[in-house]
């Protein structure tokens, strides 16, 4: 089975990716 | 009949954080098993197994296409069940039991949210539908 997510928020995008969505 | 999952491409390196996460290079290819809302994918990539930031993967099919919903103006009321304190500009912070509008479900699980005359990013797993328990 699959074990459950990680219990903290993740990481914010990638410097890289974030620059691609403005 | 078999169950094709979709591909992901990772853009960046990712080093695990907790036990149920993986660690990959940039330009690995991932199966993706679960898609959670809070932006934890659960998926597998040659023989390991765990959940990865869905911020660090782009679709191998459509790269270019933005996989999120569409922003929803009028906003959806949720309320927050944890305290978040701003770390970057565009984000809100926020105390537990606050009710506010939530305008655009990003699949990384940083939604937009708005409170009053304020807007920003908040993590989606601290929060919960009006009306509903955390």
């Amino acid at each position: 089975s699959i074990k459950q997510p990680p219990q903290n928020p993740p990481p914010r995008p990638p410097a890289e990716m974030r620059r691609k969505r403005v | 009949g078999p169950i094709i999952l979709d591909t992901y491409r990772v853009i960046a390196d990712y080093s695990k954080t907790s036990k149920h996460e993986i660690t990959l290079r940039t330009d690995d290819l991932v199966e993706i098993v679960e898609k959670n809302q809070n932006g934890w994918w659960f998926c597998q990539c040659e023989n390991k197994r765990g959940w990865i930031p869905a911020s660090y993967l782009e679709p191998l099919d459509g790269p270019e296409e933005s996989e999120d919903a569409d922003p929803n103006y009028e906003g959806e009321l949720y309320t927050t069940c944890t305290a978040y304190k701003a770390e970057q500009d565009d984000e809100i912070s926020l105390e537990p039991g606050q009710t506010i509008e939530v305008i655009h479900k990003l699949l990384d699980g940083w939604w937009v949210v708005r409170k009053g005359d304020e807007t920003g990013h908040f993590p989606s797993m601290f929060l919960q539908k009006a009306g509903k328990e955390c």
